[in-house]
């Protein structure tokens, strides 16, 4: 299975469309401080159902939601569409093409979409249960996992081992 | 449960072997189950890279835990792969040898696996099968361009000339 | 003491706003000291790059924080300055553009400040007044040598060469 | 007060005597990783009186002695020396030059010296008092530093703000 396809609007720094495609190999995001390559990270483990703010760098689901600029107002909603395609037909469901979809307001209510069609967080990590996608801590390293996995309290080691088991 | 965990913390210390081993050119490192019972005990990890004596991960300098943390990581990575992995700045604290064999190891990864890397290094850049740029050309919002290297290995933006 | 603590804490607030400033180029950040009581207030540290809207410290990015934080340790160290500081390796996570300006301050320093910077970056090597380099030719024995910067930018022992 | 020199023998993963001078202005460290450099900050701060083990990376003080490695055996003592220049008069002793020495053994008792005088470390805290010199935590800045000024307990940074006062 392959990521094929990232879109986001109005999620954290993206107030307009974006579209980012992916294919297989090595995929490099770069440019300068503070221009949204985390931001797109995030995205992309948000759109999984990530459910911790925190995880986020927020205080609360709304703060995913672009919040403005000096030139710009905040805007009321933010949505992702991760885009898989079912290549060795892992996944359970009878497409080519996996496209799953998270919004969320203001409220911080989420509202989430396999293939355009409503459902709830429950059935996308159904779907994806065990083909290795979702909420795998191991497989987004970022700069902090080096504590985490070398600290002396071996709790962080124990969730990924247990994760992997 | 029990037995699965065993299994895999088995399977993961061994590629942690193999992957420490790799990323350092020698040393040892190694893996610990304390205690009696297998899903309370603490994970010790023992790390020694070639050449120095054996001490705790602690006295290690930065680069040297980054990549046993990235060692580690991978060894778990290959005993159960997702389809994508992110890395974002991992290769920030090493050093231009020690990122040659990160890429290295990255590179032994069959292409099944998508690595999407975030990166201000200019070797890891090099190393890409595809570069976007993200700027903010308006401050505070970001947008997507397609980048690639100079001769000199800067990334620049790929312009498309309107044509005539 | 608590006339003395307000008195750093408003130099301190005075120049953190001027280096975030020099460092981001524009922006605005400041200090502020909750509650009544100085001697036991949190102080809170607000922070808002040029253009952007003013968010949590937890959203900026990775070399946004850290530039930030250079800012306000070296606000402290205008006010209340040691014959050397010693950087290790503060330059990691900052793009080439920040660094030119993390340098440039640097420079600003009169040179009765010593800073002692430790680094993998070359163009912070390229400040440098002096440069040594460590070497652990026989493995866990660090040695010091001279180090000069090729054509290329990269550093390189100087060999000293026996007059025949 | 500028600082002159710095000599280590036996300190961490330096085994053999080694002499480093420094000039005005910035003086570079560069070299692979877990070649040293950090072990040298490591020296300056012990010299000037740390002691945390753990703000030296070390379970305990004797951590700082060099520990052997495939080809050599662990040695007994650790010693740094720090040189000054009294320029500007700073010091209150009538030198033109201070040196600050330090060691300590595998017993983990630690014996201080001025200008080659025994002496306690508070004689040394003394001599530097307010000189701006000693265990300013600002005037040591290293990779964590950022999280830890920058978190949402203001502990750190209440800390560093008394150290200035
Ligand atoms: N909800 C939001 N609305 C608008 N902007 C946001 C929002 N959340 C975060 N941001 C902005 O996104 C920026 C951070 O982006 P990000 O963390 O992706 O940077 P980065 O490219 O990873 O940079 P670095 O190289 O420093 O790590 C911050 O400046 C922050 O102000
Ligand atoms: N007591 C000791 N005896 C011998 N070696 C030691 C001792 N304490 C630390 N070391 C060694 O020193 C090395 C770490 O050095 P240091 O932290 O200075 O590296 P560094 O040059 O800062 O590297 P990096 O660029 O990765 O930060 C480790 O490999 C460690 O094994
Ligand atoms: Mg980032
Ligand atoms: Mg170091």
């Amino acid at each position: 299975m392959l990521l094929n396809k990232l879109e986001l609007l109005g999620f954290k720094s993206f107030p307009q469309r974006l579209k980012i495609e992916f294919g297989s190999g090595i995929t490099c995001i770069v440019g300068p401080n503070g221009c949204g390559k985390t931001n797109i990270a995030d995205a992309i483990r948000w759109a999984l159902g990530e459910q911790s703010a925190k995880a986020l760098r927020g205080g609360s689901m709304g703060d995913v939601i672009f919040n403005g600029t000096a030139n710009r107002k905040p805007i009321g909603m933010a949505e992702v569409t991760l885009t898989f395609s079912n290549s060795g037909s892992l996944l359970p469901l009878e497409y080519d093409e996996i496209a799953v979809n998270r919004r969320v307001f203001r409220s911080g209510v989420s509202e989430y979409s396999l293939n355009k069609t409503p459902c709830r967080l429950k059935d996308i990590k159904d779907v994806f249960f065990d083909t290795g996608i979702g909420s795998h801590a191991y497989s987004l390293i970022e700069q902090e996992m080096v504590d985490h996995v070398l600290s002396d309290n071996s709790g962080h080691r124990r969730f990924l081992f247990e994760e992997a088991a | 449960a029990s037995t699965l965990f065993l299994e895999t913390f088995n399977s993961v210390q061994q590629k942690f072997r193999e992957t420490f081993k790799t990323l350092f050119e020698g040393g040892d490192a190694e893996l610990r189950l304390l205690g009696e019972d297998p899903l309370e005990g603490e994970i010790e990890v023992v790390a020694r890279p070639r050449g120095k004596s054996l001490q705790s991960l602690n006295l290690l300098s930065g680069g040297e835990r980054a990549l046993t943390a990235i060692a580690l990581l991978f060894a778990i990575y290959l005993v159960k792969p997702s389809p994508f992995c992110i890395l974002d700045e991992v290769d920030a604290p090493l050093d231009d040898a020690n990122i040659h064999r990160f890429l290295g190891m990255l590179k032994t990864f069959n292409k099944k696996t998508q690595f999407i890397v975030i990166t201000h290094n200019k070797r890891t850049m090099e190393a890409a099968d595809y570069l976007y740029g993200i700027t903010m050309q308006e401050p505070g919002v970001s947008k997507v361009v397609s980048v690639r290297l100079t001769d000199a290995g800067e990334p620049e933006e790929v312009v498309e000339e309107a044509v005539a």
